[in-house]
C-alpha cells in the first residue's frame, strides 16, 4: 500500500491511497497477475454508512469484509491503514485470541469504530495510538485543519512513533508505504523514494487530486498488487475511488 | 528490476481524470443503514457480489489445499473456526453471520476473509 496526506498552500488536506493486496497469494503465469488481487477488484465497493438517513462515514471496502481500511468522516477526519509486517505479527494475536487472551482489538474493526464514533482528529489519534491491537499496523490519519495529519506506527502492544505534518519545517506531506519511516525500505520494494520524488517535484503549490493521482499512477507506486486508488478531501467533502490495473511489464509488488 | 524501466517510470502527469490501461473503472456506491439489524445491513451488497465473493474465497481454499495437500484445514475453518474465535465484538459478529447467510458461504470462511489482515502480517 501507499498512503499519503498532503497539505496545499491554502491549508487544505488531501488524503489518498493505493490499496495493494495479494502478495504471494498465487501468481497467474498466463496473465502475469496475482490471483487474489484480480479476484478482489470486482469486490471493491464504496459504502455510504448512514444513521437516521445521514452519512456517518464513507469508505472504500471489499464486499464481505466488515472492517474498514479506507474512510472519510465528513467534516472530521480521513483514515487509511497500511499493513506492517513483523515477526510479532497478527497470527500471534489470533492465536492469543483463540487461547482466550482477548484484550486486543481487531485492526479493521478498530478502524471502522474510529470512523463511526470518533468526533475529532485528536480523539481518533488517541484511539489509534493507545488501543491494544492483535496485529501491527500503520494508521495514516488526516484531520480537518492545517497541520492535522500523521502516520501512527503501531506494534501490537504499543505506539512506536507518531510522525506529524510540520509545515513550519517544510514537511507538507506524510507518506507511508509498508516500512517504518525512520528506516530504509526493503531495497527490492522501494515505493517510498519514487513517490517522494514525484511529490517533491510537484511542489506544495501544485498539489491536488490530479497530481496525487499522477503520483499514485507512477510505477512502482502502482504495481501488480494495486486494486484501487482512493482520493479524499475533508474540507471539500470529496471522495473518489477508482479500480486500478498495472498492465505488464510492471513490478509484482 | 524495480529501479529500471519499464518497471519504474518517470513521474507521470496528465493521468487525471482517470482513463487508459491503468484505470479499470469507477467503484460502485452502496448504502449501509446502521439503523438496520446488523444481520441485514450487507444483504444488498452481498446479493450483487455473491459470485465474485464466492470465487475469491474458493481461490483462497485452492491455495490452502495446494500448500497443505488436503482438505483438512478447510474442514477445520468451516467447522471449527467460528467456535475457536468465539464471540467477535458486536456488531461485527452478527454482520458476518448475515453475510454468510446471504452468500451461502460457511461462516468460518467469511470469518477467515475478515481476519485475513491479522493472519498475513508476518
Amino acid at each position: 500500500c501507499t498512503s499519503v496526506v498532503a497539505e496545499d498552500t491554502s491549508g487544505k488536506l488531501i488524503h489518498a491511497r493505493n490499496m495493494d493486496f495479494g502478495l504471494f497469494l498465487g501468481w497467474d503465469v498466463k496473465n502475469n497477475s496475482w490471483m487474489v488481487t484480480e479476484l478482489l477488484r470486482p469486490l471493491a465497493v464504496n459504502v455510504n454508512f448512514q444513521r437516521n438517513n445521514k452519512t456517518v462515514f464513507l469508505s472504500t471496502s471489499f464486499a464481505g469484509y466488515v472492517g474498514m481500511l479506507t474512510g472519510l468522516k465528513p467534516g472530521v477526519l480521513t483514515l487509511t491503514m497500511n499493513e506492517r509486517f513483523s515477526l510479532d505479527g497478527g497470527y500471534i494475536g489470533v492465536l492469543e485470541w483463540i487461547l482466550g487472551i482477548r484484550q486486543g482489538a481487531w485492526m479493521s474493526f478498530l478502524t471502522r469504530s474510529v470512523l463511526e464514533n470518533a468526533t475529532s482528529y485528536d480523539e481518533a489519534k488517541t484511539l489509534l495510538s493507545k488501543t491494544v491491537l492483535l496485529a501491527p499496523a500503520y494508521f495514516i490519519l488526516g484531520g480537518n485543519k492545517s497541520g492535522e495529519a500523521c502516520v501512527i506506527t503501531r506494534s501490537r502492544q504499543s505506539c512506536l512513533d507518531i510522525w506529524e505534518l510540520d509545515i513550519q519545517k517544510g514537511q507538507w506531506y506524510v507518506l507511508e508505504t509498508n516500512y517504518d519511516h525512520w528506516k530504509p525500505p526493503l531495497p527490492i520494494d522501494n515505493r517510498r523514494a519514487p513517490a517522494m520524488k514525484c511529490l517533491n517535484r510537484t511542489t506544495q503549490k501544485n498539489i491536488s487530486f490530479a497530481t496525487i493521482y499522477d503520483m499514485l499512477s507512477t510505477k512502482p507506486v502502482l504495481n501488480k498488487l494495486t486494486t484501487y486508488t482512493t482520493l479524499m478531501s475533508v474540507s471539500e467533502s470529496k471522495f473518489e475511488a477508482y479500480l486500478r490495473d498495472c498492465p505488464h511489464p510492471c513490478m509484482p509488488w | 528490476a524495480q529501479d529500471v524501466p519499464p518497471y519504474t517510470e518517470d513521474c507521470r502527469s496528465g493521468t487525471y481524470p482517470p482513463s487508459g490501461p491503468t484505470y479499470q473503472g469507477n467503484i460502485p456506491w452502496y448504502t449501509v443503514n446502521l439503523d438496520q439489524a446488523p444481520r441485514e445491513r450487507w444483504q444488498k451488497i452481498i446479493a450483487d457480489k455473491k459470485q465474485p465473493l464466492t470465487a475469491m474465497i474458493q481461490q483462497i481454499k485452492d491455495l490452502v489445499k495446494f500448500f497443505f495437500h488436503g482438505e483438512k484445514l478447510i474442514d477445520l475453518v468451516d467447522t471449527k473456526l467460528p467456535a475457536l474465535l468465539g464471540n467477535l465484538p458486536p456488531p461485527f459478529d452478527e454482520e458476518m453471520k448475515g453475510i454468510a447467510e446471504a452468500s451461502g458461504l460457511p461462516l468460518g470462511e467469511v470469518m477467515l476473509f475478515n481476519i485475513f489482515y491479522e493472519v498475513f502480517t508476518v
